[in-house]
């Protein structure tokens, strides 16, 4: 599961 | 959250904002590329496919909610709308764009974090985004005269990916390990492709004279 810090960004 | 990454939020979204108003009020679309805002339209769609399956915050997913929305009314306003459409004009918007999606679908296969179907598609999103505004900078430099909501618009879309980069500056210093270079050289290309614009721009807003571009 790619590592949730990135993928909060838009 | 940090102010950086907050503001450059906000800035895309009064991008985004500005552009709609501009082209509900108006009912024009004199000088918008049809051919970037279709690109805009597809990277929120390839971006935001984690929308239903990933709650992050309240924020995070009414931001990709409005972003998705507003992308794909001003493609429909400028394909469909019975008065806007007439002011669209396909002879300046030439910009092959799907000579953009191509590559950057392929760079997405070769160069990305994980090969999974949606790191592929977040990653093409990157790639496709940084070179989206081309098409509206071409036509920009074609028509030459650029009514000042449209120069606007892509001031604040530079400015959003600029505060971005400071965000990712901040985030690097602050929290570990958060290094993702894909993101970063992508957003890095895409804020120097409006590096000339915003010279044009400033140059204008400091002489106060009417914003042109050389040809």
């Amino acid at each position: 599961m790619p590592s949730k810090s990135l993928k909060d960004e838009l | 959250m940090n102010i950086f990454r907050l503001a450059g939020d906000m800035t895309h979204l009064a991008s985004v904002l500005v552009l709609l108003l501009k082209i509900h009020t108006i009912k024009s679309c004199a000088g918008i590329s049809l051919k970037t805002q279709e690109l805009y339209a597809l990277v929120f769609a390839t971006r935001y496919l984690d929308l239903f399956t990933d709650y992050i915050s309240l924020y995070n997913t009414l931001m990709k909610l409005i972003f998705l929305v507003s992308s794909f009314s001003i493609v429909w306003y400028i394909r469909h709308h019975k008065i806007v459409r007439r002011s669209y004009d396909k002879d300046q918007d030439t910009f092959r764009h799907y000579f953009l999606v191509l590559p950057c679908f392929l760079l997405a296969l070769v160069i990305n974090e994980k090969f999974t179907v949606k790191e592929i598609m977040w990653t093409f999103s990157l790639y496709l985004e940084a070179v989206a505004i081309l098409p509206q900078l071409v036509l920009l430099q074609r028509t030459r005269n650029i009514d000042n909501l449209t120069g606007q618009y892509v001031f604040l879309l530079g400015a959003y990916r600029s505060l971005y980069i400071l965000n990712w500056i901040y985030r690097y210093f602050t929290e570990p390990h958060y290094v993702h270079w894909i993101t970063w050289i992508s957003g890095l290309v895409q804020t120097l492709l409006y590096a000339d614009f915003f010279y044009y721009y400033f140059q204008s807003w400091k002489n106060n004279v009417k914003l042109e571009l050389p040809a």
